[in-house]
């Protein structure tokens, strides 16, 4: 399972959350505007968070963070 | 499996309930308005709880919290 | 495999019976109008009932409970 | 697998069948007007009976019993 | 797999065949019209014959016996 | 995977072929009409035989024997 | 997987070929005008044909025999 | 996985050639215009080649051979 | 996984490609002008290419080599 | 999973990222305009990053990089 | 998972690209205009690059190198 993430502005934020009985974040990743991130779900990341304006294409269809 | 989540206002929670025979809340995100949360369902969480007002996406379509 | 439930009032409970050969109530969860919950089937969650007024989400389409 | 039950009147009854060489009723569930219950199949389950007006919701489509 | 048995008359009879190199009756639920049966196939039952008027879903589409 | 047989006349047969080297009749189930059979492959059975005026219905769609 | 013939004349023949290095004709099922067989591949059969005026019904469509 | 093959004159031939590292012809079965061979490919069979003028339908669409 | 290879003029080539850290040819097959072969990919076949005038049929759709 | 990338202008870069607790940068290939790269997510890339304009194909649907 | 390639002029090269830690060329296959090459991801190979005017067709839909 992957989702698409394409920045609509520069400094947007992906980050992954941890997977277990945790929830910290462990990792954020920066986009400039017009930048894609392609993300799996992972052993280590079992939710994602994005900020800033981006276009997300998911399973369940698109969705445009703001 | 994942769901979609983009908060439509500030203040949205997101909570994990814990899986097994005890029903607790283990996690609450808080999200501002527009950011999206894309969570999974895992060893951890069998539930998840959203408050305020909200956009969902779900492989049975689409609802909004409020 | 998860349902999801939007409560259209408030006290809407969603109550998750045990997997095995007794059947009997292990969690009652207490819904406000608006509020969603994301609710999977697990291994000891083999059966959910939906009291109050809420629509329900499900892989064979959509019903409101009263 | 799981169907979904929405009782159309008070008294209505999910009975689950038991797996197994024998087949007899281990569980009676009762349900309100306008209650839903969203049943598996099970190690415990492997048939479903439904006395009353209500209206099911299967993988081969939806019919109302009586 | 499971099908779908809607009584149309009282006295509907669904017998379940054994598995096995053996083919007998292990078991016939009787229906009363308008009740409702949804029955799987299971490591004891490879053959299901019904009787009377009802009813029948399956993953072929629907049938009505007579 | 199963068949569905709806017998249109009185004596319709339902035979089912021997899995393995041998392919022998180990068992023939009679239908009156509008009586149905829904049957199983099996460990037993890689093969089925319909004699008599029938309704099938199968995964790759409805044929009738006469 | 399986496959479905419903003989159009009397005297059609269905061969199965065995499964392994050599290829041979381990049965021959006769079948009269009318009359269906449904048949699996197996352990044992791994090609199967088809002699005589018959309908066929596979997963790639249906064709007619001569 | 199978394929269906018609053939659409006398002596069509249908080639099985072997799996591993060698490449030969394992069998040579004829067709008769109008007999049909269905053809799984096996342990033995990783490639089929089709001579003459015959009809083969497969996952991919239809194709006549000549 | 296989496709489907029609020749439309003699003397196509369908060239099996070794797999693992070599690629090498390991098997070329003439096809004349009307033949058709359905190869898999294999143990020892993990790449497939054509030389001549051909129609394929893939999973992604058809094409002609030339 | 793979995901296809056409670099639409020179100086594409297609990033790796690594799968582990650690999230670096472990490859970076570059494209130059017209060639195109298909990527699958491995045992060692769980996110994958685009630079420059590019036009990706994912499952979820196409989108252009900037 | 296979990708399909067709060369729309000479020299077109199919690039594979190693799976694993390191990311190198492991292999290079020139195709000329008209050929076809059928290319699967493998044990060795976990991204594919292509140059030179080609037609693709991916299970994401077909593309244009050029
Ligand atoms: N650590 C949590 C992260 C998480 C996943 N889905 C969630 C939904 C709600 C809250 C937290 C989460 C877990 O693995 O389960
Ligand atoms: N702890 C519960 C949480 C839960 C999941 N689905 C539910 C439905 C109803 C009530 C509780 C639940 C379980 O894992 O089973
Ligand atoms: N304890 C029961 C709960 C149940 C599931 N599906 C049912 C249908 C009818 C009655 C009870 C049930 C079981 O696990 O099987
Ligand atoms: N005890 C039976 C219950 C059953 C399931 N499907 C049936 C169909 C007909 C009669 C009984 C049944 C079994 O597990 O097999
Ligand atoms: N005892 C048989 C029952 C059966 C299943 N499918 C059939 C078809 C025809 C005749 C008998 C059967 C078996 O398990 O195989
Ligand atoms: N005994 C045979 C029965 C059979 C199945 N499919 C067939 C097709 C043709 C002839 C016989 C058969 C077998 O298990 O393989
Ligand atoms: N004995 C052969 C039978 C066979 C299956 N498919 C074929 C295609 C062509 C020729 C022979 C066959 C095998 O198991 O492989
Ligand atoms: N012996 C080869 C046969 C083969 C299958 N697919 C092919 C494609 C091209 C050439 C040969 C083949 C193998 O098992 O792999
Ligand atoms: N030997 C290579 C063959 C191959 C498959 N797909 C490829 C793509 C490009 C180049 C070579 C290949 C392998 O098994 O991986
Ligand atoms: N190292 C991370 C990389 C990653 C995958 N998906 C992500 C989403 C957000 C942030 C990082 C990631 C992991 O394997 O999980
Ligand atoms: N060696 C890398 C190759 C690779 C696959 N997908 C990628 C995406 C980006 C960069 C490199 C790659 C791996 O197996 O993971």
């Amino acid at each position: 399972e992957y989702i698409v993430i394409k920045a609509l502005e520069d400094g947007v934020t992906i980050i992954g959350l941890t997977r277990g009985q945790q929830t910290k974040f462990h990792h954020t990743e920066k986009l400039d505007a017009g930048e894609v991130m392609v993300a799996q779900f992972t052993e280590h990341t079992s939710a994602i968070k994005i900020r800033g304006k981006a276009e997300l294409m998911t399973k369940h269809g698109s969705v445009e963070s703001e």
